[in-house]
């Protein structure tokens, strides 16, 4: 069987927040050593992989692998009746063809338990490799979130380019054009508010804005975001969930015709 | 002119 309990039962809302818009279904797969989710969207333009360790639950267990076939939406509809400060137990036998998810509140004194259709989802495992990027850019998750908004009003489509004066922001559309540079920035004592660019070499690649915006849906999740890029490879986009894990996009590059 | 690249065609498997 499989039994996993997070007392910051909100993790998993914001997870789930985070996914549902860009993937509709999936398999999130539970193993002894945690809970794990690729997927791709719809139209094969980008991917999400979310792994959560075993050591970062209040309890874990799971006698056996299994791939839990989820539909996002309805996930969403039934963590909605979590409360925030509420402690989340997912349950399911092997073979389930449902998981059981009991909320407790944290007073103990209300608790409420519902049952999740699982689906057999029929799903291909990408191997993605371990690489060395040319440019690592750590940023507040916030500006991020304000950057990919703010240029989505203006254009379709971004190109990011990394050299040592900073990161760049480029868009044009009907109304004009945008730009926006952050520069490398360790100046706060916070450490969330740092802008840290880690440039190998420069690098400038195009990518649809609409799945950029799609993923600051993650920024409740964590402070800061970190984006990687290598020129003809996909953007990566991570956010940290704390010490349980975390979730990645990985959004394919616009190429020459 | 440049097209949206699929993102398996970038991982093994894909």
């Amino acid at each position: 069987m499989f039994e996993a309990k997070i007392s910051q039962g909100s993790v998993l809302k914001k997870l789930v927040e985070a996914l549902k818009e860009l993937v509709t279904e999936g398999n999130i797969d539970v193993s002894p050593s945690g809970m794990s989710l690729q997927a791709m969207d719809s139209s094969h333009v980008c991917l999400v992989s979310l792994v959560l360790r075993d050591d970062g639950f209040d309890h874990f267990r799971c006698d056996r692998n299994m791939p839990m076939g989820i539909h996002f939406a309805n996930f969403s509809k039934i963590l909605k009746c979590a409360g925030n400060d509420d402690a989340i137990t997912l349950k399911a036998e092997d073979n389930a063809d449902q998981l059981t998810l009991m909320f407790e509140s944290s007073n103990q004194d209300r608790i409420s338990d519902f049952d999740l259709k699982l689906m057999s989802i029929e799903s291909e495992h990408l191997g993605i490799p371990d690489q060395d990027y040319s440019a690592e850019i750590k940023m507040p998750a916030s500006e991020y979130q304000r950057i990919v908004r703010d240029l989505t009003s203006i254009g379709d489509t971004v190109l990011i380019s990394a050299t040592k004066e900073g990161i760049k922001f480029s868009t044009s559309g009907d109304v004009g054009t945008a730009n926006v540079t952050l520069r490398h920035n360790t100046t706060s004592e916070k450490q969330e508010e740092h802008t840290i660019i880690d440039l190998k070499e420069p690098v400038a690649l195009t990518f649809a804005l609409r799945y950029l915006k799609n993923f600051s849906n993650a920024t409740a999740l964590a402070p800061q975001v970190k984006l990687s890029l290598t020129k003809d490879l996909p953007i990566v986009v991570e956010y940290q969930v704390g010490e349980l894990g975390n979730i990645r996009f990985y959004l394919a590059p616009k190429i020459d015709d | 002119q440049q097209k949206q690249a699929n993102i398996g065609s970038f991982f093994t498997g894909g």
